[in-house]
């Protein structure tokens, strides 16, 4: 079963045209593994993205360098599934 | 539970049990409901549609929840909408006039492979389930496998990629299904394909810049369904075409109703703007539901209200 655990899910702003073309090559770095929620596609719409754990760091380096402004949205994406499954376990149980 | 009464709206549940619920819905309110199956998924799961009719030969309308299986909130929604149209019918007026004039068909689980997925397998999964020769990747995005402007822009042609087209339009069965469907009918009047999540409702197109030759009508309606949705909760949406609205996205599912003559053709986006996106939790589905239904029925009854 796969987990989530360390999946950050950040919410990124693209300030011009020149950050939208560096988070679409960042999208097709297909070894980081990211899973865009919301794709670049222009300055007026927010990127959403789930970054797995592993590649967290490579990401946030990449941003930061760039100058790209983001927050993380999700803290951590498999507490958030845990949260779920205790709620639907419970409404089972009821 | 043992009836749909029993049923907990408040919570998210399995394929099997929402299979169930339409079971149940259907035994309870034989009179108005029937289940019709529309094809079979890759696997091979049943594509249930429920059929809400008070009479022979009428006009429908579409409603479908979920073709992107992580898209939890919205199949939930889905089983609500259901149970809110019998509850409805006889004594909400102007729901009661719809049904007196028209079929509703709701399509609650329209993805079953990639809902089954997430719930046993990979919780973020969007796509369909069936594998692509030559790729180690599986799944096709089913809201980029409709025969409108298949293969350009705002699709991929990778295998890997969440928005990977297919190899060819309609390949995926869950799409055909529902093609095969609108045109054996040849009388769906209204179709409206639901998601989540980034608060929007949006209408065609999303393949070409070209405007929908019927914009202005399907603007200000949009304008309506939002303004009674935000009645509710003050849940703040946003309304346009697809592709000035959010971005170019071809062969997608209203592009081709709408070219197929289906003029009040709309795609959803729920609850809610990131905070949770595709995990949003369970309290908030009735309230999701709640508002969205408002929006349904703006778009149905002008839908009855102006035949064409």
């Amino acid at each position: 079963k796969e987990t989530f655990e360390g999946h950050q899910v950040l919410r990124i702003t693209a300030n011009n045209e020149a950050q939208i073309t560096l988070l679409k090559e960042l999208s097709e770095q297909g070894h980081l593994g990211l899973d865009f929620w919301m794709e670049p596609i222009r300055e007026s719409l927010p990127i959403d993205v789930r970054v797995p754990f592993n590649s967290l760091q490579a990401v946030r380096a990449f941003l930061a360098y760039n100058h790209i402004e983001y927050l993380v949205m999700i803290e951590d994406v498999q507490n958030l599934l845990d949260e779920e499954q205790r709620q639907m376990l419970k409404s089972h149980v009821i | 539970p043992r009836n749909t009464d029993d049923f907990v709206y408040t919570n998210y549940h399995n394929l099997n049990t929402i299979y169930s619920f339409m079971d149940m819905l259907v035994a309870e309110h034989s009179d108005l409901v029937s289940k019709i199956v529309i094809g079979q998924s890759y696997e091979g799961r049943p594509l249930n549609v429920l059929r809400f009719s008070t009479g022979a030969n009428r006009p429908g309308m579409w409603l479908d929840t979920g073709i992107h299986s992580r898209e939890w909130v919205t199949q939930a929604s889905g089983v609500w909408f259901a149970k809110k149209i019998v509850t409805d019918y006889g004594r909400d007026p102007a729901l009661t006039d719809i049904l007196n004039n028209y079929d509703i068909y709701l399509e609650i689980i329209t993805n079953p492979d990639g809902y089954q997925y997430t719930q046993t397998k990979d919780r973020m999964w969007r796509k369909t389930r069936k594998p692509n020769p030559g790729s180690s990747c599986v799944g096709v995005d089913p809201n980029r496998n409709w025969d409108a402007g298949f293969g350009g822009a705002g699709s991929s042609s990778s295998p890997c990629s969440e928005t990977y087209r297919g190899p060819s339009a309609h390949s995926e069965p869950e799409v055909k299904a529902i093609v095969d469907f609108v045109k054996s009918h040849g009388n769906i009047k209204s179709f409206v394909s639901i998601h989540s999540y980034s608060q929007m409702l949006l209408y065609p197109y999303g393949y070409t810049r070209t405007p929908a030759k019927d914009q202005a009508e399907l603007h200000e309606l949009a304008r309506k369904a939002i303004t009674e949705l935000q009645s509710l909760y003050n849940t703040r949406y946003t309304y346009g075409s697809i592709i000035t609205t959010i971005y170019q996205a071809s062969g997608g599912t209203i592009d081709w109703t709408y070219d197929q003559g289906i003029k009040y053709s709309y795609t959803f986006e729920l609850r809610d703007t990131g905070r949770y996106g595709f995990i949003l939790p369970a309290n908030q589905i009735v309230p999701t539901a709640e508002e969205t239904w408002l929006a349904l029925m703006a778009i149905m009854e002008h839908t009855k209200n102006n035949p064409y």
